[in-house]
């Protein structure tokens, strides 16, 4: 995935089953934002793989003050490509399984 | 451990917490 300086990684291990899973987010290139960020940590959340949206979760954290609006989009492609490579991982996991 | 918590309008729980120095990117 493309280097957005955002980094979205499992906060669980990815037992395969569960739909929702704990993600943390962190962000490791301040330069890569659009926005000044306040250095908060890393924010753990709930994911829902089947019902959530990445964009959606993204703009909790601007409503809440982790980031700028103009940074939603940069968030957003973060968690997409980490849940697009979760749900990868286990399809590949299933068929090799078959 | 200093750990926070924010809850969304839409009830959403954010658990925000010191990233580890090691997972930092060199500057």
């Amino acid at each position: 995935a493309e280097d957005t300086g955002v980094r979205v990684e499992l906060a669980e291990e990815d037992d395969g089953k569960k739909t929702s899973i704990a993600l943390r987010l962190w962000v490791e290139d301040q330069k890569k934002l659009k926005g000044k960020y306040k250095d908060s940590g890393a924010i753990e959340f709930t994911f829902d793989l089947n019902k959530e949206v990445p964009e959606a979760v993204a703009q909790e954290m601007v409503d809440s003050g982790f980031f700028l609006e103009s940074d939603m989009k940069i968030v957003g492609k973060s968690i997409r490509d980490r849940v697009a490579l979760i749900k990868w991982r286990r399809e590949r996991t299933i068929s090799r399984g078959k | 451990s200093t750990t926070t918590q924010v809850v969304t309008s839409a009830g959403r729980r954010f658990i925000v917490s010191p990233v580890p120095e090691s997972r930092l990117k060199e500057q």
